[in-house]
This record gives structure tokens, sequence and C-alpha cells, in this order.
């Protein structure tokens, strides 16, 4: 695509495939491309890397990407409800932000509000001891809302300055588990004033057009504040999070680039576009 | 659905007149637009509509009286074609452990799967052995050990360590104490991860596994190709598990990675615990891709 000079036909099919290989999905393209054959007319473009350069201009202007809430040290805790379907990086996500906020000399607990699948507690365990953020479990098994309670308890006694809830993996489908997510909010709500000041989706990057409808019905279930594109190290691009934005107002605040524990930073447009290419 | 948004269609083409090939096109047009939003690869779906284009604008629907469902059977049985047709078996060894080898990307369902495999074999009467060859996820030979304990199937793990060396010696102690069917579960990697993906070809090297499974999310979009084709090339997969069916994916992932490595998908994964494991039906998934 980017070896072509002109704007014929075959360099619209071009640009069309790209965005679909990159999971855009057909209707987003369909506007995207539609959007540039305007204004490439409006504008008088002639070559591809013009258009290019207006399609790279445009969609990071369009992308969303506000900072998380700031943690201020007058709400304490500063609480991050952490959910997602199975798999997608949440246990990892939350040890790499736990390790952020240690380094900028912050006290983290981690809660282990996944009481269901086998060594869960363990893995952010791991986590919390590479960081040096506390943590709160029960026995597997338990109420997840318990441990959520008793962490915020905790949390609060010991006048901690952030927590990570990280919940259990749940596909957006299942009604007893949205269910259960949306208990475990009310449990935070009435611990924490003004809780949780961030709720994140957490999105795994080589998913396809499923994103759309785990992004609405966790937001109807949780209200989310942002998402966490993970696993950008691979060939996948998440362009789904385009349609996510368009439909339902949701901004992407991290990228995970990888399974260490420094290998997550905040949501930058313009590298994203450029990547596509 | 489909079969919905086509019988409109071709009402509207019918009120028209006699239908004509440049008509069934725009019928096609809406199948491509089908099998995108299925998450089925965009080369693929190009591919497919060209196989079945022959067929789709023959007399079979210009004359039917039920062009609509001429051409969703025609999709219909190029699908289930694609799909390989019939469902396919794993292959056991005739004397010796059959080894199973897991392998596919990050988070994708491979732990589980091992678990539901093991206790899938055990019930049918065979002696499974759990093996941890990931030695880099925090508690992942905890979480093999948990699943282990749960289907009552035995798990050889020696912690961190060579994967390699570890799988080795669990051929081993398999032969030794008489265990028919040795699962490896190994660590998720990118396709792309060259030191990973070699990781694996000397792990099969040494162990010769009979099945080389690629575990696949039934969520995964367009990259599924390059991922499965990445993974068949390095390894010579026999056959590929795809997992989190209980949701509402679509699953077109399938038709992608079956189309690029024309190997069998051998099993699906339909929920979290371990009896969630059903063998593949070629058709139950493509009505499910049709939507
Ligand atoms: N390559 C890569 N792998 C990642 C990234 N983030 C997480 N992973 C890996 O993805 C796998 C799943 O990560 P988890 O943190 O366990 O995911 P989860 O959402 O907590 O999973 P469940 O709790 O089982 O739903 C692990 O192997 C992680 O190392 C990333 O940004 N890049
Ligand atoms: N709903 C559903 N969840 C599943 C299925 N299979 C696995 N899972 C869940 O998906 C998540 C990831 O499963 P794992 O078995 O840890 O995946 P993995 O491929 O071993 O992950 P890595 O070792 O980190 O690469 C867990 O939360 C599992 O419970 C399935 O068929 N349906
Ligand atoms: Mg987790
Ligand atoms: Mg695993």
């Amino acid at each position: 695509l980017l070896g072509r000079k002109l704007l014929d036909d075959q360099f619209w099919e071009e640009l069309e495939e790209t965005l679909i290989a990159a999971d855009f999905g057909l209707p987003t393209t369909e506007k995207i491309v539609g959007d540039l054959k305007i204004a490439a007319q409006q504008q008088n473009l002639t070559l591809a890397d013009d258009v290019i350069r207006v399609f790279k201009t445009d969609v990071a202007d369009y992308i969303k990407h506000p900072a998380m809430a700031p943690v201020a040290a007058s709400t304490k805790p500063h609480v991050v409800l952490v959910v997602g379907v199975n798999g997608s990086g949440k246990t990892t996500t939350i040890g790499k932000l736990a390790a952020q906020d240690r380094k900028q000399g912050r006290s983290v607990m981690l809660v282990a509000a996944d009481t269901f699948r086998a060594a869960a507690a363990d893995q952010l365990a791991v986590w919390a001891q590479r960081s040096g953020a506390e943590l709160v479990r029960h026995t597997e098994g338990g109420d997840p809302a318990a441990v959520v309670f008793d962490g915020l308890a905790a949390a609060k006694a010991r006048g901690i300055d952030v927590v990570y809830v990280d919940t259990a993996g749940r596909l957006q489908t299942k009604h007893n588990l949205m269910e259960e997510l949306k208990k475990i909010r009310r449990v935070i709500e009435r611990a924490v004033e003004g809780a949780p000041h961030e709720t994140l989706l957490v999105l795994d990057a080589t998913t396809g057009q499923n994103a759309l409808s785990q992004a609405k019905l966790f937001h109807d279930a949780t209200n989310l504040t942002g998402i966490v594109l993970t696993k950008l190290d691979g060939t996948a691009k998440g362009g789904i999070i385009i349609a996510i934005m368009d439909q339902v107002d949701l901004p992407v605040k991290y990228i995970g680039f990888g399974e260490k524990v420094d290998q997550l930073r905040p949501f930058d447009p313009r590298g994203y576009v450029e990547a596509l290419f | 659905t489909l079969s919905d948004r086509l019988a409109a269609i071709f009402q509207r083409l019918r009120s028209r007149g006699k239908l004509t090939e440049s008509d069934v096109s725009e019928v096609l047009r809406e199948v491509r637009v089908a099998l995108l939003e299925a998450d089925v690869n965009l080369g693929v779906v190009r591919d497919f509509i060209a196989a079945i284009r022959e067929r789709a604008v023959g007399a079979e629907v210009l004359e039917s009286l039920t062009p609509a469902q001429a051409v969703i059977k025609i999709v219909h049985d190029g699908l289930i074609d694609m799909l390989g047709g019939t469902t396919e078996p794993l292959h056991f060894a005739p004397t010796g452990p059959t080894v199973i080898m897991l392998v596919g990307l990050q988070g994708s369902g491979k732990t589980t799967q091992a678990a539901k495999l093991a206790a899938r074999l055990r019930e049918a009467g065979r002696r499974p052995l759990l093996v941890a060859c990931d030695v880099y996820r925090p508690a992942a030979i905890t979480q093999l050990t948990t699943l282990g304990e749960q289907v009552d199937v035995p798990v050889y793990e020696e912690g961190a360590g060579d994967p390699v060396g570890i799988a080795r010696r669990a051929l081993e102690q398999a032969r030794r104490v008489g265990n028919s069917v040795v699962l490896l579960d190994t660590a998720g990697r990118l396709q792309i991860d060259e030191p990973l993906m070699r990781e694996l070809a000397s792990l099969k090297a040494a162990v010769s596994p009979l099945e080389s499974l690629l575990v696949v999310d039934a969520m995964t979009g367009q990259e599924a190709v390059n991922v499965a084709k990445t993974f068949d090339e390095r390894l010579a997969l026999t056959g590929m598990i795809l997992t989190k069916l209980d949701g509402d994916a679509r699953g077109g992932a399938a038709l992608s990675i079956r189309a690029v490595t024309g190997k069998p998908i051998k099993f699906i994964g339909v929920g979290e615990k371990v009896n969630a494991l059903e063998e593949f039906h070629p058709d139950r998934l493509v009505s499910r891709i049709l939507g």
C-alpha cells in the first residue's frame, strides 16, 4: 500500500483490505474509505501518500485516549475495577499497573476477586510480590464479593493509596456472571465514596468483531471508563476499537505489548495509526 | 440473519422480473458481508465466494421458486465442505504412550483444554499424564496441578526449567509407569516469537507427538489465518481445538484456520468447567457462522 503512487481503484481496494485485515470491521472500513474518497476529491489529492496522510491524521484525531482518572491524595483508596472475557490479560495488566504505581511511591493492594479459576489468586500473588503490593485473597470457590468487601476494608484500614480488583474472566453473554459483576461493583460503591474510580475493560487485540459486543455488554453492566488493549506485540491490530469508540464512546487508556511487567504504556493514537501500515 | 437478508433481497429482485446472473452477484456480496461479520478472513471469504459462484449463478438458483433458500443451501454445503465434512477423531499410537502437544497464542485456553482432554481420556479408560511445560507464566504449574487434582489425573512437573527436558523425562516416566497418553501443556506464545517457536520445534523433535493441536479462541479475528499458518508451517499440526464457543462469537476463525492449514478441528471448548469439551461437528458451527 505504501508503495503505491496513484489513487486508482487498486489503491482503494488495498486500503480497504488493510483495514479489514486489522479487524476494523466492514461497516467502519466502508465509512472510513468513503470519507477519504470525499476528502480526496475536496482537497484535490492525487497521490496515495496524501490519502494515507489524511487517514492517519483523521483517525488519530478521532481516537479518544484520556488519561486514567488521577489518583487524588484525598480519595483513599483509589479503586480500579478490572473486567473482561477469559484470557484477555486482566491479571497481567493489573501486575503491570501495580508496578507503575509502586514506582511512583504509592502503596498498592491487589484484591483477588477471581475465586473461580484454578490458581487465579496464586497468579495474582506472584504479581503482588513482584511489585511490592499487598494482596487480599480468600480460598478458591468463595464469594468474590466477599473478597472485595474484605479487601477494601483492609485497604481503608491500612491507608492504601490504590486498589486493583482482579475479577474472573467471563463471557459477556453469561447472565449470572454479569450479575455477579454488578454485585461486585455495588460492594465497591458502598465501601468507598466515588469508587470504582476507574473500571477498565481488558480487551485482547486478537479479538474480532465480538469485541464490540464485549464493550457494549460490559459497559451496560458495569459502567466502563476505559479500555486496555493487550497483546499488541502480536500481529493483530485490534482495529475494532474504532467501532467501539464510535458506538460505545469509550477511550483506550493503555496498551499491553508483552508479558513482562514494564510492557504497558498509555495509548498513543498516532503511534497506533502508524503501526497499521 | 443471512437467510432473512437474502429473502428480502430476492423479493426485491424478483419483483423486477426474471433473475439474472448479476442479481445473484449482489446476493453473493451479502454473503461476503455475513462472513466478514462472522470474522472469517477476507482472503478465505474471497476464495469461498469464488468457489460457490458457478453454482450460485446457475439454474439451481435462477429458476428456483425459493432462490434465497437455494443460495443458503449452496453456501451451507460449501462451508461444510470447507470444514472437512466429518468429525475427525484423536489418533493413538498402537504401542507405547501417545504424546499430544497443545500449542497456541496466550490465553487461548490450552491449560484448560489439556485438563478437559485428560478428563475425557481418563473416562475412556486410558491412563493420561498431564505435563507442565509452561515454565514462564506465573502460577501456570499450580494451575495445571490444581486442574489435575480436579480430574484425578497425575501431573508431571519440575517447576522452572527447560520445557524440552521436562517433556523428555515426563515421557520416560509415562513409559515406566504405564501412562498411555501424555498431554503436554505449553506456554502461550506469539507465532512471530522466533525463540519460542524454535522451542516448540525442539519439543516436537524430542518427544514426537502424534497429535500437535493448535488451540484457538473462537473470537479470534482476521489474524487467525496468519497464526494458524505459521504454527502449521513450523510444527505440522495434526488438528485444532476451538475454544470459548459458549459465548456469542460467531466463530468464523474456524473457517479461516481450516482453510489455510487443511487440518481438522477435533474438539470445541464450550465452557470453563473441565467437562465442557465436545467433539467438533461442522454443521453446527456453520449454522452459527451464518447467524
Ligand atoms: N504477548 C502478550 N501476552 C500477554 C499480554 N497481556 C497478557 N498476556 C498473556 O496472556 C495470557 C493471559 O493473561 P492473564 O493475565 O492470565 O489473563 P486474564 O484475563 O487474567 O485471564 P483469566 O483470569 O483466565 O480470564 C498470559 O499468558 C499472559 O502472559 C500482552 O500484552 N502481550
Ligand atoms: N468460557 C470459556 N472459557 C474458557 C474455555 N476454555 C478456557 N477458558 C477460560 O479461558 C481462560 C484462559 O484459559 P487458559 O487455559 O489459562 O489459557 P492458556 O492458553 O493456557 O493461557 P496461557 O497459558 O497464558 O497462554 C481461563 O479463564 C479459562 O477458564 C471455554 O471453552 N469457554
Ligand atoms: Mg485473571
Ligand atoms: Mg496455560
